[in-house]
């Protein structure tokens, strides 16, 4: 484990030392590589890294305790900070229908999620509506209907109208009808490079005003995740992200990569195909998965 | 530019992180710059330029290392089983794989065994209709096994060349559904001689070090023979492929770069590797 490899590391220093440049770079060394390994973007652990020996420089070994538990402790209430901060709760302010996008790239969640979030708005009061809007899918839009019925919440029917754009008008105006208060758009995945594709994002966007545009990143993302974060939040202005998958044994620096980059809050996690697989994220246990 | 640039730490220390973004993984980008490293003490490496083609040779050499036994398609009939987790791009690639085959003039099935995700099945369908392909569901079952056995019943019937199995996407640490994966290649291997011929892991490029794991848990538990890796149309590199070839030996076969039914290519070393570098 990291504390193991930091407490080799520091095994010279005892008693009245201090943490110097010299006696730290091994173990400065040790956590780049656990966080490279657990997928940390390498920029985002440079930049960590570097804060992280800041802090520890200067500071007095005292007897009785451990150099190396001393700088796991700030590693990790580091990355706690990092991770959590802001606010996690979901934007409801001033009068609905709340609209809240789903967005990212290809097979990253988003769906399965949308049924996710609407079971749990659902539970806590209000009246969700899913709006199908991935046209380009095969069965896409019977996948969010199926997905609808599993969690009992009415889903607008977008077969034969072909644009998205079409698509939630005739839905904003149904859900008024029907008493909905929030609308979970469901939309394409694409890639962050794709100017139309995006573009048309950013015209749903304009149109609908929503209060949240949820990113959705799977978990086992690589270092490509600050890539994809960056050009989405640029892009849409991301309220917040879903990270999805969490059920896996990925260790997720995805999700330290992708707070660093947009600076927006992680609100959910994805734990499983069914729908009750969907928790609040909790920065400490995230973080500590992470470092492993 | 890197013509120009003198051969010192910075410069090995920036190609060493290019590595670790492309996902090649902290231990191999290590050693392969170390390996590297060497050469530019025997001066053997001039500029920046060859440092960078010599590192390309480097990773050109790991791939080129993994025994390949080509995609071979004439075990009449040849059955493939396609894995991997959740969202990788199975369906879709089996999509495109049906259609390349017609294109190699061979009658292919669909065996549509996910009858767990919602509307995976009618997913499946649109692609046998747009690849111009037969293929085997069951109406309301929630039983792979059951599908998976109509298919090759199917297939001996028709006489088909191929027969690609799509399986539900699963997470390689859940032991129930690996071990139903085992079930159903388990099936596969009744009928046919050799069967299943193929076992295709499918690898989205976006998958960080955890890939190797993936790889190591579906080898275990299925036998995977060949990858393939997707949506390399995308920003990410892919690198944890070479990290999955070189250590579990396994070859690349195609990769995929869009959402059309066109968007397949077989996998090329040169090509790839110069991808890793843009
Ligand atoms: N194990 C697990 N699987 C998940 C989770 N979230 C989604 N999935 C699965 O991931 C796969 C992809 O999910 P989708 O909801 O179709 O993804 P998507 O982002 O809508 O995909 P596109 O619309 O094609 O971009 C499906 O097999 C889901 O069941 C999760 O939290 N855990
Ligand atoms: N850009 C791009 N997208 C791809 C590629 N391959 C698949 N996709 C997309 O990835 C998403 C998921 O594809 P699926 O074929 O449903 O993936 P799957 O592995 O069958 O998913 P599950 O069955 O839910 O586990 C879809 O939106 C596809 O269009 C590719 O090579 N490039
Ligand atoms: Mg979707
Ligand atoms: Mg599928």
């Amino acid at each position: 484990s990291l504390s193991e490899k930091l407490q080799k590391s520091f095994r010279n220093l005892t008693g009245k030392g201090k943490i110097s440049e010299e006696n730290v770079q091994s173990a400065l060394k040790e956590i780049r590589l656990a966080l490279l390994e657990a997928d940390v973007n390498f920029k985002v652990v440079k930049k960590f890294v570097n804060e992280v020996k800041e802090e520890a420089l200067g500071q007095e070994v005292t007897r009785g305790l451990d150099p190396g538990q001393m700088l796991i402790k700030i590693v990790n209430e580091k990355l706690i900070e990092i991770l959590g901060g802001s606010s996690p709760e979901l934007n409801f302010k001033g009068s609905g229908p709340h609209i809240i996008m789903m967005v990212g790239l290809q097979g990253s969640g988003k769906t399965t999620s949308c049924g996710k979030l609407a079971k749990r708005l659902a539970a806590e009061g209000r009246h969700p509506f899913l709006v199908p809007c991935d046209v380009a899918r095969p069965a896409a839009i019977l996948q969010l209907q199926t997905v609808g019925k599993q969690v009992d919440i009415p889903v607008f029917d977008s077969h034969g109208i072909g644009k998205p754009l079409d698509i939630v008008k005739k839905a904003t105006v149904e859900a008024r009808n029907t008493g909905r208060d929030v609308l979970i758009i469901d939309t394409a995945g694409r890639l962050h490079i794709d100017e139309a594709l995006m573009g048309e994002l950013k015209s749903l966007r304009a149109f609908l005003e929503p209060s949240e545009i949820l990113f959705v990143a799977d978990a086992m993302t690589g270092q490509d995740a600050v890539t994809s974060a960056r050009s989405f939040h640029e892009a849409m202005d991301i309220t917040g992200v879903v990270l999805s998958k969490m059920d896996g044994d990925a260790r997720g620096g995805a999700a330290l990569s992708i707070k660093s980059v947009t600076e927006r809050p992680i609100k959910f996690i994805g734990t499983g195909e069914g729908m009750e697989g969907f928790e609040r994220f909790h920065p400490d246990r995230v973080a500590s998965r992470i470092l492993g | 530019f890197l013509a120009t640039r003198p051969i010192d730490e910075d410069l090995l220390e920036e190609l060493e992180e290019m590595l670790i973004g492309a996902d090649i993984g902290v231990q191999t980008s290590m050693e392969i710059i170390e390996r590297v490293r060497r050469e530019v003490d025997r001066k053997a490496l001039k500029n920046g330029e060859e440092l960078k083609e010599h590192i390309k040779k480097e990773l050109l050499r790991i791939l080129a290392e993994i025994p390949n036994k080509g995609f071979n398609l004439d075990h009449n009939p040849t059955i493939i089983l396609v894995v991997g987790v959740n969202g990788v791009g199975k369906t879709t690639t089996i999509g495109k794989l049906a259609n390349y085959m017609r294109g190699q003039d061979k009658t292919v099935c669909v065996c549509a065994a996910d009858t767990f995700r919602a509307a995976a099945v009618e997913q499946l369908q649109i692609w046998a209709e747009r690849a111009g392909v037969d293929i085997v569901l069951k109406e309301g079952s929630k039983d792979p096994a059951a599908v998976v056995y109509d298919a090759l019943e199917r297939v001996n019937e028709t006489n088909a060349d191929v027969l690609l199995v799509d399986t539900a996407g699963r997470l390689h640490n859940n032991p129930n559904l690996m071990n139903e994966l085992a079930k159903i290649r388990r099936i596969t291997t009744r009928d046919f001689e050799n069967a299943p011929h193929h076992v295709l892991l499918i690898l989205d490029a976006v998958t960080g070090q955890n890939g190797l794991q993936q790889a190591k848990k579906f080898v275990d538990k299925v036998g995977v023979t060949d990858l393939i890796i997707t949506k390399l149309d995308g920003t990410a590199k892919g690198g944890i492929a070479v990290a999955i070839a070189n250590e579990l030996n396994m070859p690349i076969q195609f990769i995929g770069v869009g959402e059309q039914m066109n968007d397949l290519l077989p996998f090329n070393h040169q090509d790839f590797v110069n991808l890793l570098f843009k």
